[in-house]
Order: C-alpha cells, then structure tokens, then sequence
C-alpha cells in the first residue's frame, strides 16, 4: 500500500539519519527500505543507542533519531 | 576513538576562531571555546595556543547549510555541528551550525558543551554509547565537569594523562536499568508519564513506548539537584514535588515553580527529618503518603495541613511492607513500594501485599 505522508516523512528521516550517520548507501527505493541494508544499519544504530533491536522503525528509534546530536558519524572511517 | 586511532603527534595544539555567532557577545565566545579546551588539557599532558592569522591546526567557525566542505548542515535542531579527527588541512577543523541559537546557559543549545564534544573530535575521540559520556551523540546540557570515566579513558588512551595529575572528578556513568540488583531513588507520574529518578539520570516511560528513555536530570530541570530522595506529582495542581535533603521542588512540567524551592518542614514535619525517603499521591483520598524511616505522614493536599496522629509505623498499617521504603507510586487502588532490588504491589481493598516483584521489571526488563 502507499505509505501514509507521515509514514513516509519517517521513513525518509530514518534514511537520511542511517546515510548521514551508520554509512547506509543513499537513494534507496520503496521495498528497498525494508531491505537487508536498511534493516542492517537499523539494527546497528538501535543496539548504539541501547535500544530494542528490533529492525523495526519503532517509536523509540524515531524519537531518538529526532534529537538534536553532533554531525559525525557513529560509526566507521569518517573521510 | 576513528579508525587507525588518528591523534595530534605533538602535545602542542594550535587553535584559531575565524568568525563568531551573533547569538554571543565574542568573549563568551571565546571563553567557551577556551574552557572547552581546558577540559581536555584537565586530564591530559596537552596544550592549547591561540592563533590570529594563517593556518592553525584546528580551525573553528560558525556556517549554515553548505559551508565548504560539501558537509552541509540542515537548518535549526537536527545537526549541531561537526568536527573533523587530527590530520592535515581540514583535520582537526571544527565547523558550528549558525541556524541553531547557541547560548552560554541551560537553554539550547549550550555552546561550551557542544564544543567540548566537538574538540574531542577534533583531538581523536569517536562517539561513546554511555549515555553520561560527553561523546554521547545526542545533545543533553549538564553542570560541572562534563567528562566521565568513558571521555577520559578514551582521550588519555591518546595522550596520556596530566603529568600535573590534575584531580578531576568525572561524571557519573549511567546506571543500567537491567541490572538485577537496581534499586530506585524515587518514582513519580508525570502528565500520564512515569518518571524514575536514579543518581543524576531519570528514566521517562511513557505508555506508548516500549522502551525507557534515560537522560541526565540537569539537563531537563537543571534548577533541581542531581540527586532525588523521592517525588510525587499532584494531578489535580498539575505540579510535580521534587525532594531532597530538607528541600523541596514544585515543577510545572518543565518549569519550576515560583518561590520554590522550600523548607520540607513547611508541611508540617518536625525540624528532626532531614530526609524524605518516599512520597506518593492518593488520588482516591487527595492526601500524599510522606514515608521517612520506618514511619509515615499523610498530608491533606485540600488544607495544606498535615494530618493528626502522624507518623504512623508503615508495617502495622501496610501489612506485609516491613521495610523501609525507597520510592512509591500509586495506580488504580494499588501502591507501589519500591525497596531496594524489589517491588511491592500493595492492595487497598485487601489491605496487604499481593505481590512482590522486581524492581526494574517497570523499566522492560
């Protein structure tokens, strides 16, 4: 089904947020998102962040990816 | 710390601040950078030179948007600001987001936090996963020194540490909410949420989400102490009571209260207590329950009075609580006594203990 604008607003930040800050290939598609990379850069920032790995966008993992932070990524060789 | 453990190979580091916001006079400015800086000299053998002109190893500015370095911010909130790790040319930069309102007090963002962090980048340091650390990603204003033992383990990995061995006392690390031995300080509803206060960290729970959320007290009411005895929230005031010591606290929401904080003893409490060890609203009878010791009080929240023949002994009236009490909280005809590592579902109606479980079972764990 379409994704709902709010849904799809999410699904964008958490692209972004995974692209800018645990190195996930940008412009993945639709079914894309619930790929393996995506799920796989999901579940890194969760188990970060002390969160449930759940691979899921859930509430929490939204919630925290809406504060303000520092723009260096978490993860890996920073260039 | 970054990949192949980038650092600075000598203990002499020079710095340069090309521009300045206009949210600050210059000299918070520069006495924010200055004191960010000192925190990392605090606790290792380098050494920081202010330059005016040409190039310096770390050079800071203050940029929107695209600001060169095809690293673009986004506008206020989301990113603050980012740094680079040692290295030439851009390495060591520091670059702060000028859409964001920098401070030099507990409103955000504050600009000496922000750049603590930053320049532990710019020295070597990575994000840290402590949710005290100050290389936490997530912005969370604190008092005091800001480093904890995380911070300084990482940077003195790099360096060393202060051949003055300067004594600095790191932050608090944060407790772990599944640790099977976790007792609370004290326990309150919050406008439908449950806060729970432990060292200087609360958790937030909220119905909706599964998973607490931790966050250091100062840096959501930094008027109250880093240390809470207990609490209680007034839903009919829409206040929330914060204790410690012999002082007292009402929030509304986030904000304190005007002509708080108090004397404890304004209650009605005799000039003995010195400590309160629980608090908890009943909202069935409007009074809150003031447990000290092995006794409690009730208090008529209606008169502001406290009732007569108090204190009583908590175990003759809450049959099957025989221990003094940590935190309490109340729902739907049923108290909460929190005692150490173990929780105490109290019933009204029968009058004693129904069932006992542990503590951070209320944090999903």
């Amino acid at each position: 089904l379409p994704l709902l604008s709010a849904d799809k607003d999410n699904w964008d930040l958490a692209e972004k947020y995974l692209h800018r800050f645990y190195d996930l290939p940008a412009g993945l598609q639709g079914r894309q998102r619930s790929s393996g990379a995506f799920q796989t850069k999901l579940k890194e920032m969760q188990k970060f962040f002390k969160l449930k790995v759940t691979g899921n966008l859930d509430d929490n993992t939204l919630e925290l990816m809406k504060q303000a932070r520092c723009g260096v990524p978490d993860i890996g060789e920073y260039n | 710390h970054f990949p192949q453990h980038l650092k600075w190979q000598n203990n002499q580091i020079t710095f340069r601040i090309l521009n300045y916001t206009p949210d600050l006079k210059k000299s918070d400015v520069d006495r924010a950078i200055r004191n960010a800086l000192n925190v990392w000299s605090d606790v290792t053998p380098l050494k920081f030179k202010k330059l005016y002109k040409d190039n310096a190893d770390i050079m800071i500015s203050f940029g929107s948007k695209e600001h060169g370095d095809y690293n673009p911010f986004d506008g206020p909130n989301g990113l603050l600001a980012h740094a680079y790790p040692p290295g030439q040319g851009i390495g060591g930069d520091t670059h702060f987001d000028e859409d964001e309102h920098w401070t030099k007090d507990s409103s955000t963002y504050n600009l000496f936090i922000v750049a603590a962090h930053e320049l532990g980048h710019a020295l070597g340091m990575s994000h840290s996963s402590d949710a005290g650390a100050l290389m936490y990603p997530v912005y969370s204003y604190t008092t005091g020194f800001p480093l904890s033992e995380d911070d300084i383990e990482g940077i003195q990995a790099l360096y060393g540490p202060n051949p003055n061995h300067k004594k600095v006392k790191p932050k608090p690390v944060a407790p772990n909410k599944c640790d099977p031995m976790l007792s609370f300080d004290a326990v309150t509803e919050l406008r439908g949420e449950t806060i729970i206060f432990k060292d200087s960290f609360y958790w937030r729970l909220h119905p909706q989400m599964p998973e607490p959320e931790q966050t250091l007290i100062k840096s959501t009411w930094p008027s109250i102490p880093s240390k809470v005895d207990a609490a209680y929230e007034n839903p009919e005031k829409d206040i929330v009571i914060i204790f410690s010591g012999i002082r007292m606290w009402a929030l509304n929401g986030y904000d304190l209260v005007d002509g708080y904080p108090k004397y404890i003893h304004k209650l009605g409490l005799p000039k003995t207590i010195k400590k309160i060890d629980a608090a908890v609203y009943i909202s069935d009878t409007s009074k809150t329950l003031l447990f000290i010791d092995e006794d409690y009080w009730s208090y008529d929240e209606m008169t502001g009075t406290m009732d007569s023949g108090y204190p009583r002994s908590i175990e003759s009236d809450f049959p099957g609580m025989n221990d003094e009490v940590d935190a309490a909280t109340y729902h739907y005809g049923y108290l909460y006594f929190f005692h150490e590592n173990m929780q105490y579902e109290y019933s009204y109606t029968s009058r004693k203990v129904i069932r006992i479980l542990r503590t951070n079972s209320i944090l999903n764990c």
